[in-house]
């Protein structure tokens, strides 16, 4: 583990606690896109499988079920709780995600390193994330008003994705034999998504202005 | 060649 690694772990966990206090205490989950959280419990039920296989660390287990856990929260919320449900914006959360899921999947069974079940479902997990962001940041280029949180929310998620390249150099430098084409080339991908979101943050940042996105 | 895949990651 090194910081890097550690950081952007960090940096994931703080982009979902902002996300669970600003549901919990504004009871609003206004400028959230359900669809994204829908595609992460997707991410991550299809990734962590392994949970059931292989014990890592009592770290990465941790981890593992806090993600698992706090975004089947969310949908929970989102969908049925009865004050946060009807603060919802349905109507601005139209992104077809089958048209992300579907490519994901048959991209997996054709690109992978080893043609079997879990390693299939694992390599589905790692394309889907890369594309996962999408509703989220087409919903908020749709909000007038971006609240602090939601950006903030935002921001952090694509810091983990950036530290995560960081950490993958890191390792190639430092570990023998340590390569993963698929997984970097997606989440070089995944960090690209973030650019664009990333120039109107910074830049709202250092005017001291509200967010917003040019649709 | 198959890839040494690093599982630890999350």
């Amino acid at each position: 583990m090194n910081i890097f690694r550690l950081a952007g772990d960090m940096m994931h966990l703080f982009s979902i606690i902002v996300l669970l206090l600003k549901i919990n205490a504004t009871r609003s989950c206004r400028g959230v896109s359900l669809k994204t959280q829908e595609l992460y419990a997707i991410v991550f039920v299809c990734r962590y499988l392994d949970l059931f296989t292989s014990f890592i660390s009592l770290y990465n287990t941790t981890m593992k079920l806090i993600f698992l856990l706090s975004t089947f929260t969310i949908i929970y919320w989102m969908r049925f709780h009865k004050v946060i449900r009807v603060t919802y914006d349905r109507e601005q959360d139209t992104f077809r995600y089958q048209f992300l899921i579907l490519p994901c999947f048959l991209l997996a069974l054709v690109l992978n390193n080893e043609f079997s079940a879990m390693e299939v479902l694992w390599t589905f997990s790692i394309y889907l994330e890369a594309v996962a962001i999408l509703p989220q940041l087409v919903l908020l280029q749709r909000t007038n008003n971006i609240d602090n949180l939601t950006g903030n929310y935002v921001f952090l998620l694509g810091s983990y994705r950036a530290l995560y390249i960081l950490n993958w150099i890191y390792r190639f430098m430092t570990e023998p034999n340590y390569r993963q084409y698929l997984v970097w080339i997606s989440g070089i991908v995944q960090t690209i998504v973030y650019i664009d979101f990333f120039y109107y943050y910074i830049r709202s940042w250092r005017n001291n202005e509200k967010l917003s996105l040019p649709a | 060649v198959r890839e040494k895949i690093a599982k630890d990651e999350l």
